[in-house]
């Protein structure tokens, strides 16, 4: 699904270079489960955001389903986005005047799905991560882990063939860490293709596979034993 | 330093309420060093936030370092806040348009700090949490965990006399981790005293007392063994 070769990111400060990507290369497969990690600032945020069509590389190749990104403009990618990638941030981005509900139909107006089915979509998905008590609370009137899960049920409202999830469980409990696993653990039995940032082997050992980022290289890309 | 008696927060929304905080008592001495840990949603944000002074209770006592706050109105908490607390708040909240260095010298530049003085803590608390080379970065120029180390260091400017983080290693992958956990030992060991909002047990056990939350209450609240 995700073919990325000598991925390059160069941000000029003055006269200084931070090489936030220092050529990357690798392979997911249709269906595959990933987690990356790497000590803070290794570049995996980065990365996702390049994978994800939010940002563009400086240097290399990106093909994924397909579709070669550099190939594509704003609007190119904006589409590539929203028919392909469901996104979790790091710092979730959830739209402060709408509800959790709304923050979740909002990809399915801009897909054009029908009010009252994204409506019942939206609530199936907050229910699914323990938030149905909280459908009509607004970003500020949730706690940190309650906008986590709703960034979560966000990206799955389109059935994305790729979830990008940037730290998706940072702000969670170990009990609602694993209802959210076991979500993920679905989906990829469904041939959802899952790419995870964290920084907790729990969450990386979950997957099927761990890349270690360093410096804003891969420096391992191992399989996980019993998978 | 701490003495909280019956502690109650109550949302209200249409015809539900929510109850944050649902009578919460304990005392922290001076000097302590307590993890408060518990479910996503069990009330630590809110607790932190009334034991900061940033938000009010509906019911109950709350007096820090002699000062009761019941009694304050919100230039007193204010004028607490600024000499008593640091506070690292679980979404960082950094100006967007300052430097990190310039985040981190702005509670000094409030307490009055001359310029050069406030140049250097600034500047030697970015090395202590690792940031010596990302000191002219803004926010969006800097990974999450970057952004949460600029916080923490912004909440030590002062020499505040209690420190509270709102889960401060959430972003952090495992060796910045324990570093972070370091500095805050030897902070401790010098007389500050500090209460860590965490879901990582790691970081619970490297305190020395363990307060747990569930649905807005304590229901435990032990010694951490080797403390
Ligand atoms: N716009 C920018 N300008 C300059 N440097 C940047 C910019 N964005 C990111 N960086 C730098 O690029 C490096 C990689 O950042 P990135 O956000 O990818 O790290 P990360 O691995 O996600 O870290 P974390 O685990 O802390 O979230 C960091 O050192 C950061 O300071
Ligand atoms: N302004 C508000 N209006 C209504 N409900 C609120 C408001 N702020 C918080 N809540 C609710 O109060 C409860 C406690 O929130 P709080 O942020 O203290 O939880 P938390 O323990 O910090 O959770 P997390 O670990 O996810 O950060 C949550 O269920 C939340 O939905
Ligand atoms: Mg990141
Ligand atoms: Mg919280």
């Amino acid at each position: 699904l995700i073919e990325a070769r000598d991925l390059v990111k160069t941000y000029i400060m003055g006269d200084e270079e931070v090489h936030a990507l220092a050529g990357v290369t690798f392979t997911i497969p249709h269906g595959g489960y990933a987690a990356v990690i790497g000590p803070s600032g290794s570049g995996k945020s980065t990365l996702m955001n390049i994978i994800g069509g939010l940002d563009t590389p400086g240097g290399g190749a990106l093909v994924i389903n397909g579709a070669d990104l550099g190939a594509l403009d704003d609007a190119g990618l904006a589409g590539f986005r929203n028919r392909t990638i469901g996104f979790v941030f790091q710092s979730f981005n959830l739209l402060p005047r709408l509800t959790a509900l709304e923050n979740v139909e909002l990809p399915m107006m801009y897909a054009g799905v029908a009010p009252a089915e994204r409506r019942l979509r939206a609530g199936a998905l907050l229910d699914r991560v323990g938030l149905g008590q909280r459908k009509t609370h607004r970003p500020t009137q949730l706690s940190g882990g309650q906008q986590q899960r709703v960034a979560i049920a966000r990206a799955l409202a389109c059935r994305p063939a790729l979830l990008l999830a940037d730290e998706p469980t940072g702000a969670l409990d170990t009990a609602t860490t694993e209802e959210i696993l076991r979500l993920f653990a679905d989906l990829n039995a469904e041939g959802v293709t899952i790419l995870i940032v964290t920084h907790e082997m729990d969450v990386a050992r979950a997957t099927h596979r761990i890349i270690e980022m360093r410096d804003g290289r891969i420096v391992a890309d191992n399989p996980v034993p019993h998978h």
